[in-house]
Formats: structure tokens, C-alpha cells, sequence
């Protein structure tokens, strides 16, 4: 089963 | 203050047209490089990075940096009254409450005058790393919005997979399964109808095609599309422009 990950988890805010 | 003109609104009626699916509210940054733009979409699985830089302006001034809260869907209202040939002049005062947008025609005698009102939109800041891909992918950006078009009428997911044997777009769902494959063709006549692909590492992902058919309402921002893959890292799409570019991140589908 596949599941979506999201931005925040590979581009951390500044 | 801001003064910034455009010899063609239809640059910055195309940019909106791109991305106002996808992104609702964000702030058009203006500063000495240009104007940008970076925002997430509502669940946060994509990211819309734009960049307007400054030489492609016929005039670009901007003292200091100004942060313009707009709300994409008022922009396009107001875009809708230019011309894609007028000439654009945009204002701004320093911590101003309004855009001032103005249309002149060509033949000069027609000028449009708008004041769009500005929202605060605090919005952080997202760090996009540098990024090696293993795998880079130029191709026709109509071929690329075609493909994710078809593939997305049989499943909600496309695998993506670059190997030094060309790129393939495969996917499985209820009626059945397809799969594109696109060879390296460079076409050294019509560079911009051709398919290279640079290729460090094999790449294989998986990413939901209703994003993908989202980000390809840009196509018409270039006859060209990148598509740029790492194992575990968001694919990059970016339509490059003259003088800027319009990239979309994509968070990979993660297999358990």
C-alpha cells in the first residue's frame, strides 16, 4: 500500500 | 515603492493562469532579483516556486522589499482586462494596502487603471535544498500534458521510472493498465520537440496524477518541460521562461 508524503517532511521551513 | 512594466501582460496572465488552481493566497515577493513567488497547496504536497526576474522587465523598481498579499482568483478578475499585448505597469507603495495595475494598449489609446486590494498573508518561508537529481528529463511540454492526461483516466497514481533506456510512465487501475515509454530522441532540428534525458542513478517513484495534470496547465509557458527525479526527494517540474520560471515540487507516494 502506498502512501502520500507531504513538502514539510523534505523542505524545512526557514 | 514598487514600479514594475511588462512590454506583454501576457506573461503575468500565463504565470497566474498556471498556478491559481493550485495555490489560493500567496505573497508576490518584490525585490531586487525580480518578483517570486513560493507557495504549498492547501495539503501540502506540492509546492509552486515562480520567479519573474528583473531583465524581464522593460522597467523594474523596487527600493526596498515588498511582500504583495494577493488572492489569485481577485488577481485574475482584474488580468481579465488586459490585453495579452498591453503594456503592464504594476505599483506599489511600502507597506501598501493595494496594487495599482495599469493596461495601456498599443496603439496607445486605451489605458485600464486598477487598484487591487492586498491581503496579510503570513506564509513561512520553505528551504528548497540544492539538489543533484539522479535523473533529468527535457521533453515537449505538450507530450509530458498528454501523457499524464491518459494515464490519469485509468489511476489515480503514475510510477515513474529512468533508466538509461529512456523514461516510463506506468500505472495500474479498476479497468486495467498503461505504461509510456519515452526514449532519448535529442531531434537535433527541432531541439525543443526532442526527449534527453541525463541520467547519475536509475530512479524509480511513484506520484499522484491529479497533481501532475494540475501543474501541467503551465504547459503553455513553454514549448519545453524538466521534469528532475531523485529516489526520496519531491520531483521537480519547472517550465522556464525568458526571463524566469515557474517550478512545481511534488511529494513522492511512499510504498510501506
Amino acid at each position: 500500500e502506498v502512501r502520500q508524503s507531504y513538502i514539510p517532511s523534505f523542505f524545512n521551513t526557514l | 515603492m514598487l514600479e514594475a512594466r511588462l512590454e506583454q501582460s501576457s506573461v503575468l496572465k500565463k504565470v497566474v493562469d498556471a498556478i491559481k488552481d493550485l495555490v489560493q493566497d500567496c505573497n508576490f515577493d518584490c525585490n531586487d532579483s525580480g518578483i517570486q513567488l513560493q507557495a504549498m497547496d492547501n495539503s501540502h504536497v506540492a509546492l509552486v516556486a515562480m520567479h519573474l526576474k528583473t531583465e524581464g522587465f522593460a522597467l523594474y523598481r523596487c527600493d526596498r522589499n515588498i511582500a504583495l498579499g494577493i488572492n489569485l482568483v481577485s488577481l485574475q478578475k482584474v488580468l481579465r482586462a488586459a490585453q495579452n499585448e498591453d503594456v503592464m505597469t504594476l505599483k506599489a507603495e511600502d507597506s501598501p494596502d493595494a496594487l495599482s495595475l495599469v493596461f495601456e494598449n498599443s496603439e496607445n489609446d486605451r489605458i485600464s487603471e486598477y487598484d487591487l486590494k492586498l491581503m496579510d498573508i503570513d506564509q513561512e518561508h520553505l528551504g528548497i535544498p540544492e539538489t543533484e537529481y539522479g535523473a533529468t528529463v527535457k521533453m515537449p511540454s505538450a507530450e509530458f500534458q498528454r501523457i499524464c492526461r491518459d494515464l490519469s483516466l485509468l489511476s489515480e497514481s503514475v510510477a515513474i521510472e529512468a533508466t538509461k533506456e529512456g523514461i516510463k510512465f506506468s500505472c495500474t487501475g479498476d479497468i486495467g493498465k498503461g505504461a509510456v515509454t519515452l526514449r532519448q530522441n535529442p531531434n537535433v532540428e527541432k531541439p525543443e520537440l526532442g526527449t534527453t534525458i541525463e541520467l547519475q542513478e536509475p530512479v524509480a517513484l511513484t506520484f499522484s496524477l491529479k497533481y501532475l495534470v494540475n501543474f501541467c496547465k503551465a504547459s503553455g509557458l513553454s514549448n519545453t518541460v524538466t521534469i528532475s527525479l531523485s529516489n526520496e526527494v519531491p520531483l521537480l517540474i519547472e517550465y522556464e521562461m525568458e526571463h524566469g520560471y515557474v517550478r512545481f515540487y511534488l511529494a513522492p507516494k511512499i510504498g510501506d
